[in-house]
């Protein structure tokens, strides 16, 4: 009945993974009988290199003994699993089975403890060795996981010293002398212990014994384990439990009696720690390696890392225009090579260029989607149509910025033609794009004036001709009057007749006019 | 060994089975 604590950071301790020695061997085992206060106590040592590879935590009778609440010997659960030399791991309740405490059982979460504050000892992916009290955050964690958890009750050994008193008040002790955790830790009787030594190795600790009758309690294990160079340990479940194996067979004198009380039974137990022989982390590295002696050979060229779980490209690393696969480098958009380092050629588009583009009339391909871009001054779907009044660049996508909303050059944008009023419009009103006087002229163009300027000067000289034929009639009509006035060639004869100085009696009447026909 | 079912009557608990407090 431990305050459970969620999350946060809680006291322990943190050992890197020690440098890989390829050269280890196997588990070393010690049998040792040794006297505790005068009472000889028989018991193992065990110690193991590269725990990352060599160290387990196994449910019982196999993966999902916890889930099934199942109970099973330590001989079982160790011979099915194959290991060297496998001890009793965590607590459990006898009767219903149920698994207690934190256990990650090699790389999968079996059971967490909701932050419950009892010892812990772990592995995380990287190697490191975890010893004490963790949050439920902490043991959760991701981005390191532990694929080797369980946990068990008091702290025996923190960082080289002694770390009893400590864990009794942080373990919920019932701050009673005479109470059951404090009994549990002064009681003499069969214990197991786990924890590591400076050189990083694993230590595995059992003694036999029998509850008030044999064995050591935990203050005489914490220090036999000082004496061993162990710099973290916690206790593991003991009593009838503790049961050391070696090669799957038992290997201890259990405490516990079978049906027979004359005989002693190993107990069914739950989680059982196990050191055997080199294995990959996962087993199956993966599945981008095989696994050589407890090493993961990657295949591939680009999955490298302890378990092949790592792309890697090089040091390009895709030159960020591109995602590391494990075929290499798949680039994105716009973008080939096997570095992603090079632009796509000009017809090419999409992933690796791999797409070729369908412009036509010199209209630019986007190299990401493979949109054509007209030329300037030219749309549609060929790039066929000009750009409409007031619209130029490629694909005619820029408004015109002339004043007046008057046209502009569809290429380039230029205003050539500039407002300006007509001597007319200044009377009604009327307003017309002229051409700028400065504007150069567009290549074909030969006219020097306007149509305006060429309609004004054949207005001018109809206007002249049709002055000068008036004149010419005119003086042709003239002309004519003054040479019949003049009898110019043809004259007539009239004979002259004897008059005797006396006029005709016609004459004599026409008073008045002395003219004289015959006169000229 | 063949020895049978054990009867888990060396029993080391580190909290009593009496003590009824929930978890706080």
């Amino acid at each position: 009945d431990c305050t459970r604590v969620r999350a946060g950071s809680r006291e322990h301790e943190r050992w890197p993974p020690s440098p890989s020695n390829p050269g280890a061997r196997g588990p070393n085992v010690r049998i040792f009988v040794s006297h505790f206060a005068d009472r000889a106590v028989a018991g193992h040592l065990t110690r193991a290199a590269e725990p990352l590879r060599t160290f387990s935590v196994l449910e019982p009778g196999g993966p999902g003994g916890c889930a099934s609440r199942r109970r099973a010997t330590v001989e079982e659960t160790a011979r099915a699993a194959g290991c060297s030399v496998a001890q009793n791991g965590g607590f459990f309740r006898m009767d219903t089975g149920e698994c207690l405490g934190n256990v990650v059982s090699d790389g999968r979460r079996v059971s967490s403890a909701g932050g419950l504050q009892n010892a812990q000892f772990g592995i995380r992916r990287d190697g490191t060795l975890v010893t004490g009290y963790l949050s439920e955050e902490e043991v959760l964690d991701t981005e390191n996981p532990f694929v080797q958890l369980l946990s068990g009750v008091v702290w025996l050994i923190r960082n080289g010293s002694i770390y009893i008193n400590e864990s009794q008040a942080a373990e919920c002790d019932e701050t009673q002398e005479t109470g059951s955790f404090s009994k549990f830790v002064n009681v003499m009787s069969a214990r197991t212990a786990v924890g590591h030594d400076r050189e990083g190795q694993l230590v595995l600790f059992h003694v036999d014994g029998q509850t008030e009758q044999r064995g050591i309690n935990l203050w005489e294990m914490a220090e036999f384990l000082l004496k061993q160079n162990v710099v973290n340990a916690i206790n593991l479940d003991g009593g009838g439990s503790a049961t050391f194996v070696l090669n799957g067979t038992l290997a201890s004198y259990p405490s516990d009696h079978c049906q027979d009380n004359m005989w002693r039974c190993p107990r069914h137990v739950s989680t059982v720690v196990c050191v055997h022989e080199p294995r990959c982390q996962p087993s199956d590295c993966n599945g981008h390696g095989t696994c050589v002696e407890g090493r993961c050979q990657c295949t591939g060229r680009f999955w490298r890392g302890a378990a092949c779980s790592e792309l890697d490209c090089g040091p390009a690393n895709c030159s960020q225009h591109g995602l590391c696969t494990e075929t290499g480098c798949r680039c994105e958009a716009g973008w080939t090579g096997s570095n992603c380092s090079e632009a796509c050629t000009s017809g090419f588009f999409g992933e690796d260029c791999a797409k070729k583009c369908q412009c036509h009339n010199g209209a630019t391909c986007d190299p990401v989607r493979g949109t054509c871009a007209c030329p300037p001054g030219f749309t549609g779907d060929i790039c066929m149509q000009e750009c409409p009044l007031g619209w130029y660049g490629p694909d005619c996508q820029s408004p015109c910025k002339c004043e007046h909303q008057c046209p502009c050059d569809p290429q380039t944008g230029n205003c050539s033609l500039a407002w300006s009023r007509t001597l007319n419009s200044i009377l009604s009103r009327v307003k017309q794009c002229l051409p700028l006087p400065e504007d150069t002229l567009r290549a074909g163009e030969l006219s020097l004036f306007t149509r305006t300027t060429w309609l004004a000067i054949t207005l001018a000289l109809v206007f002249l001709l049709v002055i000068s034929m008036v004149a010419n009639v005119s003086l042709f009509l003239g002309s004519r009057a003054a040479r019949s006035r003049h009898l110019d060639g043809a004259y007539v004869y009239h004979p002259l007749q004897e008059m005797n100085g006396e006029l005709l009696a016609a004459e004599k009447e026409q008073p008045g006019d002395t003219c004289n026909p015959f006169k000229d | 060994l063949g020895s049978g079912a054990s009867r888990d009557d060396d029993l080391l608990l580190p909290y009593s089975r009496t003590r009824a407090r929930s978890a706080r």
